[in-house]
């Protein structure tokens, strides 16, 4: 089966979107087959990647649609399920239920995730029965980490959240710590870089640089490798591809 | 009755506990009684004022405590109902009531709120049952807009959905927009700054530059004005004070 990854922390503004937007489509570039699936009332996935979604996940879940009138091809080999505020939809559906709620992601993905490689999920901040559903239905977690103390602080909480779901889903593990927003000139930075190494050694990804190219890219609706191939927030998410693909000739 | 001011925006990480903690200490300091209500699970407002609450908001809506058990006093002047993760709890109890769960804060906070200058409520990413109670409750609204067009987009739909609940709260407003993040240096700060200017040109503060005092000052449990009081930060967000509490003269 497919590799399924969520994008995840529950702290706001740390490059989740940014992550799996260009991890999902750098994948795609390197050959490999994907689903982007967007978890996240903001929908910001969509746009992103250039794309006005007129369904997406909510309908899917919900069986509204037939799946090629849902599932949007937005690049070579790259497919999306978009998000936005019909999800709030789904999260009432989820709530609803009396048992089972948690799987509801996991019941409906698992029919169509065969014919993928990867599925990498992009989550909304904070902590709410969707990401639940995200956690019960993929096996890695990647969790991108931008160098502050209010950033660390939301990782030690989000940790804590997980490891309750990881009683229930034997199968689900934090793979990838992704250092992000990196500013070799600034000491705390580095500081705070040094901090994670200590505490989770053996998870930490090479770090993405801060670079305005990669907040630039989504006004145009392209990918960093579209926008600034050459930019160091490209070569830095090519790096991520290729710890991730455990290949490091791709590229 | 108290100004009653939400610090707000569906997008992550804009500043918005930052903005809370530095506004609502720094009104403490100009000499106003102010309380920081939190209604954010990740409860950052708590650790950027250095305090390590044993109770919050949870449990003063739920009648849990006497107040005098909850409300911290952060700082001289300034008091602090703590927000945290039993939130999931509280977003519980306002999603199983049949009708009037929008008015559970309110109801609650106008039993104590008399006695402040100002109310201050920080609030999490996204958009739930505990952020539509939170407008139901203030009068003003200040969104702080980091200057990257993600952000923008989330700006429009935050005003959207914003939209919905003035047709039923007819005294809530969007009052200030905060532009934070401001990198002089950066054309594209710059360019975003002007966009922000010629749409809401006329609620539009003084933006807070970026400073990385701002982001160091947490990890002391310290306000600006305590960690680097000539800084930067500490100088844009004094003037944010000045602005609010419409007085030049103040520091
Ligand atoms: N390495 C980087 N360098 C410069 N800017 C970046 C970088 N990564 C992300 N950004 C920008 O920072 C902002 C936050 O990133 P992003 O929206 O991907 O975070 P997020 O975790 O998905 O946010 P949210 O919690 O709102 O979902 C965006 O404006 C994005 O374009
Ligand atoms: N003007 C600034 N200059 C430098 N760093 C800042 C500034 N404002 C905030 N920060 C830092 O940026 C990060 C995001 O700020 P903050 O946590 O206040 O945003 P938020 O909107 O409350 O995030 P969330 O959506 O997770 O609640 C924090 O690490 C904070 O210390
Ligand atoms: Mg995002
Ligand atoms: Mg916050």
């Amino acid at each position: 089966g497919p590799r399924k990854i969520a994008v995840t922390l529950s702290k706001g503004g740390v490059g989740k979107t940014t992550t799996a937007v260009n991890l999902a489509s750098g994948l795609a570039l390197a050959g490999f087959n994907v689903l982007l699936v967007d978890t996240d009332t903001q929908g910001q996935s969509s746009f992103m990647l250039g794309v006005k979604p007129q369904a997406g996940l909510t309908e899917f879940v919900n069986d509204e649609l037939p799946l090629d009138e849902i599932m949007i091809k937005a690049r070579d080999r790259l497919w999306l399920l978009a998000g936005g505020k019909s999800l709030a939809g789904l999260k009432r559906v989820i709530d609803r239920k009396d048992f089972g709620g948690e799987m509801t992601l996991r019941e409906k993905l698992s029919t169509i995730d065969k014919q993928f490689d990867y599925v990498i999920l992009d989550t909304s901040p904070g902590w709410d029965p969707l990401i639940v559903n995200v956690l019960f239905y993929v096996d890695e977690v990647l969790t991108p980490v931008s160098l502050e103390v209010m950033t660390l602080q939301g990782l030690v909480e989000f940790l804590k959240s997980m490891s309750s779901i990881q009683k229930y889903n034997k199968d689900v593990a934090l793979k990838y710590i992704l250092p992000t927003f990196h500013d070799k000139r600034v000491k705390k930075s580095n500081a705070i870089l040094k901090k994670l190494e200590s505490l989770y050694g053996d998870h930490i990804c090479t770090p993405i640089r801060y670079n305005v190219r990669l907040s630039e890219a989504p006004a145009y609706g392209q990918t960093i490798y579209e926008f600034a191939p050459g930019s160091p927030g490209a070569q830095d998410y090519r790096e991520l591809i290729r710890k991730i693909a455990d290949n490091p000739k791709l590229f």
